[in-house]
């Protein structure tokens, strides 16, 4: 059974993306069978790791609403040991269609029930809100990991996404546990960062990971070129960073 | 009449709430009558004019779902001719609550009627979606300000937005139109926001506001003090920047 870990908060723009993408290729390089999930109407893994959305037939949309199975919408990557279940714009009116489904919640769970032996991890890339989106994706894992972007807006919205987290764990899937707390864009030159990190750190003792995103702008140029930074520049501190992050994970499993 | 501006993009931390806070207090501080409308569950407009969220008895949740009028839940701030509708954690529900409700696209339209003589300007500050909060701003509003991040995940939600734009101007809100993009984030030391500039420049001719708001830490502290950038260092570019979108959307209109 692979492991299935949701990259979620609603705050916007914290880097669930930029996390989702490059956790995802760190640990396809270490030989891990990676599936990204992007459940995100946006689509902005899927062009991160340079899948051409408008090209595609179907996507996560005609899994959660039709009855199409994952299989058939899976894409390869550069990476050999990366796939990615695309998304597109279309999935913008599942959230409305699915409020009136019988077992709205659980749609993503299903579909991945199929195939996840065929993995040893499942990222799924959430979108900026706890709508049906998002439960769906904390409902179908096995843990959620937390980009919280170094800012004080950002902070603001840990506390609602950890009752959010608890509500699923009490209704929807007992097994849930958060992964950790990443931060992201940490600056050193601005007071905020530290302040933020500090105060993480504090409340939510044991939960951060060792590993620290620093703000580096290829990790914002490299979507441009559809590839995840260990392809673009292996050698900055963005891709090791990411690729520390993904030891840290498959340190705890192993 | 006042003029509505809804500040909307569902691409997430492009800097929606830091525009509609700082414009609001911009437009404020030369005079003008103005009501910022938070509705985005996250509250962070309330956080960044000083508001304490917990302690409100009622919020925009009442208004759009309940019979509450506006007025009721209007609060003052710390300049004077700024007001805010504020909104917490309740109005999350919102969106599921509205799919089933009566004319529910026009539920922020019909409370804003009530109160528009009162302000020379409303200001809403829109979630990071295009559900159903989103489309009752602009279906409540003459023009839509659309922030965008120089960067290239945030161009490419640009032509989905303009299409829900357009959607919305169709079929509920006629009279629509786009007020502006307004670059955010800019940093003169990244390639990607050159790139991103001198792209948005020719696909959106006329349309992309002189003013540009440069990356500036001073934006990124000052709702941590609950201050808009002008209370907390009138000097700073971020102050300057505000004032001078806040000048070209006023000449606009006498
Ligand atoms: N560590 C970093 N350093 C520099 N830029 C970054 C970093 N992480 C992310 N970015 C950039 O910041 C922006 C926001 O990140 P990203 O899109 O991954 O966030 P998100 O949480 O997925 O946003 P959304 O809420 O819209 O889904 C992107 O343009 C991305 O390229
Ligand atoms: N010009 C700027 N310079 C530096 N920091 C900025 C600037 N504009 C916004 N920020 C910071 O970037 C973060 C994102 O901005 P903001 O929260 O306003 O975006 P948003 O679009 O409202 O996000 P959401 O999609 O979650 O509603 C915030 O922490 C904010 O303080
Ligand atoms: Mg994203
Ligand atoms: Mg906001």
């Amino acid at each position: 059974m692979g492991k299935k870990i949701a990259i979620a908060n609603q705050k916007g723009g914290v880097g669930k993306t930029t996390t989702a993408v490059n956790l995802a290729a760190s640990l396809a390089v270490a030989e891990k069978k990676t599936l990204l999930v992007d459940i995100d109407p946006q689509g902005n893994a899927c062009s991160g790791t340079g899948i051409d959305k408008e090209s595609l037939e179907s996507t996560l949309y005609d899994v959660i609403i039709g009855d199409t199975p994952i299989k058939e919408i899976i894409k390869k990557t550069e990476l050999s040991h990366l796939d990615i279940a695309p998304s597109n714009a279309d999935l913008a009116g599942a959230e409305v269609e699915l409020v009136g489904a019988f077992a709205r919640e659980g749609k993503l769970k299903a579909a991945l029930e199929e195939i996840s032996d065929e993995y040893d991890y499942i990222v799924i890339d959430c979108p900026p809100s706890l709508g049906l989106l998002t439960v769906n994706s904390l409902t179908a894992s096995d843990s959620v990991l937390i980009p919280l972007q170094c800012e004080f807006y950002a902070m603001e919205g840990l506390s609602q996404l950890v009752r959010t987290v608890d509500l699923i764990k009490q209704h929807l899937n007992p097994e849930l546990y958060i992964e950790g707390i990443l931060l992201t864009m940490f600056d050193k030159r601005n007071n905020i960062s530290h302040q933020v990190a500090q105060d993480v750190k504090e409340h939510f003792e044991g939960k951060v990971f060792k590993a620290m995103i620093p703000r580096n702008v290829k990790l914002s140029e490299s979507p441009s070129f559809g590839k995840p930074v260990l392809l673009y520049d292996i050698g900055c501190t963005g891709a090791s960073s990411y690729l520390d992050l993904a030891k840290e994970i498959m340190y705890r499993r192993d």
